[in-house]
């Protein structure tokens, strides 16, 4: 069986705010490392990626692996119910028909429970090849998704052009055009507010703002956001998490002019 | 204009 207790509810609510405009149905696949969850979006241009270390419950217990197969706007009706400061404890059986949601309020006696029913959810499971990237920008995640704002209103596509003099953000829509240009920067007083890109080799690539406006939904998550780029492969957008878990996203370029 | 790829493109199903 499964249990899984989280200190705060306000964890999983965000994660799945951030992702459920993106996937519908999910399986979240429990094993005893924690609770790992793959799904591409309709039109296979995105790719949620998550895993929550068995280190960020405590406690955690899973004995078998067990697929909750879940509707994310159910999972979202349900985790409205929770308070963000709420402990939350996830519970199933080894062949679950239902999983369960309980919350606990941290200071005072009340107790919620909520059984969602599971799905059975055929999902293609992609394999991500590990990548070395020829670029990896590091940026607070809030000054990620106000350029993707920004940019949004003039172009549906931007450029992201990484060289040794900076990262470039670019677009050309029907009213004119636009660029926003970082250079690496740090801190001392604020290092949330570093810059700090990691580059072997020049990259060029475009995507599309609607999606990277979407992955921006995670920013509230984590301060800052990695940004790994190849050129001719997806785009990474990644946010770290507590215990060394994480929030990805992959985005497939578009490609030729 | 640049065209939109797919992941399969990229990642294989396992």
């Amino acid at each position: 069986m499964l249990e899984a207790r989280l200190e705060q509810a306000e964890l999983l609510k965000k994660v799945v705010d951030a992702i459920k405009d993106l996937v519908q149905d999910c399986n979240f696949d429990c094993n005893d490392s924690g609770v790992a969850l793959q799904a591409m979006d309709n039109s296979h241009v995105a790719l949620v990626s998550m895993m929550l270390k068995s280190e960020a419950f405590s406690p955690f217990r899973c004995d078998r692996n067990i697929a909750l197969g879940i509707n994310l706007s159910s999972l979202t009706k349900v985790l409205r119910c929770a308070q963000n400061n709420d402990i939350l404890t996830v519970k199933a059986e080894d062949a679950p028909d239902v999983v369960n949601l309980m919350f606990e309020s941290s200071d005072s006696d009340r107790l919620s429970e909520y059984d969602i029913k599971l799905m059975d959810i055929d999902q293609e499971h992609l394999g991500i090849p590990e990548t070395e990237y020829a670029a990896t920008v590091t940026m607070p995640s809030p000054e990620f998704q106000r350029i993707c704002r920004d940019l949004s209103a003039l172009s549906e596509s931007v450029s992201i052009e990484c060289t040794k003099e900076g990262v470039k953000f670019a677009c050309n829509g029907d009213i004119g055009s636009g660029a926003v240009t970082l250079r690496s920067h740090s801190d001392v007083e604020n290092p949330d507010q570093n810059i700090k890109i990691d580059l072997t080799e020049p990259v060029a690539l475009t995507f599309s703002l609607k999606y990277l406006s979407n992955f921006c939904k995670a920013s509230g998550l984590a301060k800052s956001v990695n940004i790994c780029l190849s050129n001719e492969v997806p785009l990474l957008v990644e946010y770290g998490l507590a215990a060394n878990s994480y929030l990805r996203f992959y985005l497939a370029p578009k490609i030729g002019d | 204009s640049a065209q939109q790829s797919r992941l399969e493109g990229f990642f294989k199903p396992v």
